[in-house]
């Protein structure tokens, strides 16, 4: 039996709304330690990783491994009817074909419930292996978005360049190019505002601009982002939870 | 020209 209970349902919603948009069905595999999940997106080019800890929850239980395959667009339809401030449970049985969502509002007041039917969805696991990795930035999420957004505009690929000294995003496209450049600095007063450059050697990689769009959607769940990089592998955009994260990997595009 | 590779060339299968 899985009972898991988020004191605010705005923390479910913001994990969902961050990656709804790139892939649907995703099997949420329910164990002692927490939820975890995993889903590829249909052009297979994007990875998505969540892991939520038992900390994230007010209340967790979870007797026996349980694999709730869901789609995000059903689901999405049921937390919208929530509150944002209403505490949220997860329940389900052992072999659910169901997980009901319990809305209550803190004078328990208002409970509301509602079942979303299960689906069986054939998904490899993947083996998501401990990369070195050349680079590793830490930005504000809403510079990483805002870079994001701005040089999207102009080209279908975004290329990163990391030196000892700078970060340079840049875009190249048929109405005009763009070059943002931002340097590490640090603010004593609001930390999560500071730049972060940590780099063994410097990287220059090209990612798809619409899969860039659709990573930025985690910003939701933080005010900072990791993002490391590494010639030749998959880049790691991380945001993260007070207990766990939310991971995008976007393999680079390479020149013939 | 560039060339987009899936994931699976880097994660396998558990």
């Amino acid at each position: 039996m899985l009972e898991a209970k988020f004191e605010e349902a705005s923390l479910f919603k913001r994990i969902i709304d961050g990656f709804k948009d790139c892939v649907q069905l995703v099997n949420f595999q329910c164990k002692q330690d927490g939820i975890i999940a995993q889903a590829v997106d249909d052009s297979r080019v994007l990875l998505v990783s969540l892991e939520i800890g038992v900390e994230a929850f007010q209340e967790y239980r979870c007797d026996h491994p349980i694999t709730l395959g869901i789609d995000l667009a059903s689901l999405s339809k049921i937390l919208r009817c929530g509150n944002n401030n209403d505490t949220l449970t997860l329940i389900a049985e052992d072999t659910p074909d169901s997980v009901m969502l319990l809305f209550e509002d803190t004078k328990k007041d208002r409970i509301a419930e509602f079942n979303l039917k299960l689906m069986d969805i054939d998904a490899d696991f993947l083996k998501i292996e401990e990369l070195v990795y050349e680079s590793t930035l830490n930005l504000p999420a809403t510079e990483f978005v805002r870079v994001v957004r701005e040089l999207g505009q102009l080209s279908d690929s975004l290329n990163i360049t990391v030196t000892k000294e700078t970060i340079k995003f840049a875009c190249d496209g048929d109405i005009g190019s763009g070059t943002i450049i931002l340097r590490p600095f640090i603010n004593m007063e609001n930390p999560s505002e500071s730049i972060k450059l940590e780099m063994d050697q410097p990287v220059e990689l090209t990612f798809g601009a619409k899969y860039l769009a659709d990573i930025v959607k985690g910003s939701a769940l933080s005010d900072k982002v990791a993002i490391r990089l590494s010639s030749e592998a998959p880049a790691l955009f991380q945001f993260d939870l007070k207990a766990g994260f939310l991971q995008f990997f976007l393999a680079p595009k390479f020149n013939d | 020209m560039s060339q987009q590779p899936t994931i699976s060339k880097f994660f396998k299968s558990v």
